[in-house]
């Protein structure tokens, strides 16, 4: 089983856009699939039209399992949304134990699944490091612009001090969101992500595409949306990427 | 002396974007203008090249006051950043009076300003609380895409609640940001904005520019870097806009 994490605290770089557009890839793909909508706003359940006042908040608050809460959204892909209170977590959230209670969920966890992808929020706090303790891989999505690199030396040096110190190693991927092929800057940063991180930059670029934009209007995942389109054809590609490797 | 904040959860709407170069348009007017940079993650120090470990964290932790933080970056305009220990008022802020420390600086401020600009976090915490209750004034910067619309009912609502309960009551203004015209989903949302908030949609509506992205890999605000661009344009004109109204 693969847990992945979309992270990046730089905000919209497109981590939900990501979340839902690989993880539906991956089910279409025949993988089962469980997406955990870990951002507080609860932008995932939005995109899909499934919004309900229980679910992620109900996981770590309240030790709900994961299985009573999850949504079965489309063949092979399951949901669990954020829940009406999971914005709680940071300033109720106790003792050494509140970083591991993701951890504690999953492994409490019943069925299998192939892969769990989890939108993570713009924010460092004691969310991200729940998910952190808990998955084996990261999945950091960066845009073509200058503060996406500040940005992610930020976010780089965030998760070393955790990994350092709670002796954790995640594998971390790169992917280049929301990008414009055209601009000089966006190929500039594309170099630059290729020289500090040789090896880890997936392939597949995601190109900004307007319907990518468009299909959240109508609940839809891109490939229901139009599945002929550069969105589409960039996310089958992005989870054939992910299955390769590891 | 006007207060206003550059506040959306959404994240990547352009706030740190709009805080810098409005800023900027407006000492360039002759305004005196204090700008303060409420985001942890400090991005208002990284696009212009002037990040300290003590700002605003010092105020809102530690009582010091806003004089003694201020940096001098252009004529007529003074930066408070954010400091590295900032988020930690997530997590330490304790009793009645955290939401108001903000304010509290405010009133001990000595000296003048014409306007106070806020950039404000991808987050709806203590921080953006503090800001709330400090402010006359919110500029809320909003992109032509689904996900911006959604996470623009959510802010209200967290706004309201906020509002009607502590008794507050801010104008409110909102910019489309990041505007690409060409675009028909982008156009619908700037025509929803308007019938849902009829004469608070500024006039100025701020384009997808890629110049407005590449100036702070110079560490220059956009009328430094290319003073004669719709980036440059499009915020002198919204510095125009806000100075005309109140
Ligand atoms: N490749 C793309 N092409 C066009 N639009 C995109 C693309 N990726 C994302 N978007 C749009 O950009 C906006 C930001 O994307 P998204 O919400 O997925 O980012 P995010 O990182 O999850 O944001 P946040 O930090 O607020 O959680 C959304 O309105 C989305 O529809
Ligand atoms: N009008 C524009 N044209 C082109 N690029 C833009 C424009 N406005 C902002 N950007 C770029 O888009 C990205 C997001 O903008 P910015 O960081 O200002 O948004 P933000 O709302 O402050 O994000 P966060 O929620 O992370 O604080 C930045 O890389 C910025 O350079
Ligand atoms: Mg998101
Ligand atoms: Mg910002």
């Amino acid at each position: 089983m693969r847990t992945i994490a979309i992270l990046n605290q730089k905000g919209g770089v497109g981590k939900t856009t990501t979340s839902v557009n690989l993880a539906h890839a991956l089910a279409l793909q025949g993988k089962r699939v469980l997406l955990l909508d870990f951002d507080p706003q609860g932008h995932l359940g939005s995109y899909l039209g499934c919004e309900y006042t229980e679910g992620m908040d109900q996981v770590l608050l309240n030790d709900m399992p994961l299985q009573a809460v999850q949504k079965l959204i489309r063949d092979n892909l399951y949901l669990v949304p954020a829940g009406e209170s999971l914005g709680l977590l940071e300033t109720t959230g106790k003792g050494v134990s509140r970083g591991y209670r993701l951890q504690k969920a999953l492994d409490n966890m019943q069925e299998r699944f192939d892969f769990i992808i989890i939108d993570c929020p713009p924010a460092t706090g004691l969310l991200a490091m729940n998910v952190l303790l808990a998955v084996d891989e990261l999945l950091i999505p960066v845009t073509g612009d200058y503060l996406a690199l500040t940005g992610l030396s930020r976010l780089m040096q965030v998760i070393m001090h955790i990994e350092t110190r709670l002796e954790r190693k995640t594998k971390k991927w790169f992917v280049l969101t929301r990008f414009n092929e055209r601009r000089k800057l966006a190929r500039e940063i594309q170099k630059k992500l290729h020289d500090y991180f040789p090896n880890q930059v997936l392939p597949t670029t995601i190109r900004e595409s307007v319907t990518l934009a468009e299909s959240p209007g109508f609940a839809q995942t891109i490939f229901e949306y139009r599945n002929k389109s550069y969105g589409a054809d960039d996310y089958r590609n992005l989870a054939i990427n992910l299955m390769a490797l590891k």
